[in-house]
């Protein structure tokens, strides 16, 4: 464990709260797209079925994979129940069978091993590298997001931006590689990259998040 | 070392 892990891996749970509080504070889900979220369900669930039996290995991985399902099911909970009249289905249009079936096609083509539990794990690698597209997409549409929004969608991707020092890190000390990982990574950083850009110009100067 | 058997990222 290093600095740069526990700072991706706390980046990751201050996204989850900073959704959640603003659902909580706006009663309302505008400007969060439903397919995202159900995107990045899919991915903690192919991702940590490996719980039911490493669960006694890592207390700290444990409780996290917990926190990271539970929460993004209960998101979804919320999208679909108390916040349902907010969302709206007609800007968020992403066609998601496009990055579940390309997601689907690497995990098994280059997968570490071919059971079941790595090729799921490849396939949640990959699908979280593009799980935010749609959320992107739906950015692009809007034109403009509220504050908490862009800091929300901020952590969510700094999370795995901050795994590749970590990588590098893990390569340089400990000799440990997980190339999968580590591609998918770049490529996920690599498509924040230019709402990184927007967020660092305008939402960090004070102003609010509007496309030019 | 290379990869361990489980993941142990998250």
């Amino acid at each position: 464990m290093n600095l740069f892990r526990i700072a991706g891996d706390l980046s990751h749970l201050i996204s989850i709260f900073v959704l959640l509080h603003k659902m909580r504070t706006s009663k309302s889900c505008i400007g969060i797209s439903f397919k995202s979220q159900v995107l990045y369900l899919v991915v903690y669930v192919t991702r940590y079925l490996d719980l039911l039996w490493t669960f006694q290995h890592s207390a700290y991985n444990s409780l996290m994979k917990i926190i990271f399902i539970g929460s993004s099911a209960y998101t979804i909970y919320l999208m679909l129940n108390d916040f349902k009249p907010t969302h709206d289905p007609n800007i968020d249009t992403f066609k998601v069978e496009y990055l579940i079936g390309g997601s689907a096609i690497l995990a098994l083509l280059f997968p570490y091993k071919w059971t079941t539990a790595e090729v799921l794990w490849s396939f949640s690698i990959w699908l979280e590298s593009v799980a935010i597209l749609p959320q992107l997409f739906m950015l692009q549409r809007t034109g403009e997001a509220e504050t908490i929004t862009t800091h929300y969608i901020f952590a969510l991707g700094a999370y795995r931006a901050l795994y590749i020092p970590n990588w590098l890190y893990r390569y340089f000390m400990e000799s440990y590689t997980d190339p999968i990982a580590t591609v998918a990574g770049i490529i996920q950083t690599i498509l924040y990259s230019d709402f990184f850009y927007i967020y660092y110009t305008k939402v960090l100067k004070g102003r609010k998040f509007e496309l030019p | 070392k290379g990869r361990p058997e489980t993941h142990d990222e998250l």
